[in-house]
């Protein structure tokens, strides 16, 4: 995934 | 997305809908802290910032809006609304904030993956949600009537953050990518936070007496 592990979390 | 994480978004979606309905239909907010309601809205406005410059995806987006929506109505009722205001138990709700935002904020400065702006609201956010539910929970132990709605509320937070850590064990095992050790640490403390009321409420849950916090 392009974005950062957990920034595609909520 | 994993089920774990699925589960804990639609625990906290829940959890913020329970307040909010809550408040809104009994138009009494008794027994909640706007303490930790500010502080949510905090949280999330720091850990949101980027919702209008990354898209990730339309759940993430509608979901980041309905949090800040919530919350911040959330505030707004317990603050202006003229009839819910009124039930506000000033008195008792005195926690102050910068004892939490600003170690936080220190924390988030000098311990973060990237000193950006972003990245340190980011932290901070991460840091703060991991202690904002504290006024709450002085709150309860003060007035100890914990009435079932808002023992409900704080139960489905601390379930929301728990399934985020299976979340997280799942996609360290699953994915190349490697979940942030602050993420963990945060995560962890938040948890660990609750655990006391986890055991107070499914002890009063089993014996199916009122939920009482030990002064």
């Amino acid at each position: 995934a392009t974005t950062e592990s957990s920034k595609d979390e909520l | 997305m994993n089920i774990f994480r699925l589960a804990g978004d639609m625990t906290h979606l829940f959890s913020v809908l329970v307040l909010l309905l809550k408040i809104h239909t009994i138009k009494s907010c008794a027994g909640i802290s706007l303490k930790t309601q500010e502080l949510y809205a905090l949280v999330f406005t720091t850990r949101y910032l980027d919702i209008f410059t990354d898209f990730i995806s339309l759940y993430n987006t509608v979901m980041k809006l309905i949090f800040l929506g919530s919350s911040f109505s959330i505030v707004w009722y317990i603050r202006r609304h003229k009839i819910v205001r009124r039930s506000y138990d000033k008195d008792q709700d005195t926690f102050r904030h910068y004892f939490l935002v600003i170690p936080c904020l220190v924390l988030a400065v000098f311990i973060n993956h990237k000193f950006t702006f972003k990245e340190v609201m980011w932290t901070f956010s991460l840091y703060l949600e991991a202690v904002a539910i504290l006024p709450q929970l002085v709150l309860l132990q003060r007035t100890r009537n914990i009435d079932n709605l808002t023992g409900q509320y704080v139960f489905l937070l601390g379930a929301y953050r728990a399934l985020y850590i299976l979340n997280w064990i799942y996609r360290h095992f699953t994915e190349p990518h490697y979940v942030h050790w602050i993420t963990w640490i945060a995560g962890v403390v938040q948890t660990l936070l609750y655990a006391d009321f986890f055991y107070y409420y499914f002890q009063s849950w089993k014996n199916n007496e009122k939920l009482q916090l030990p002064a």
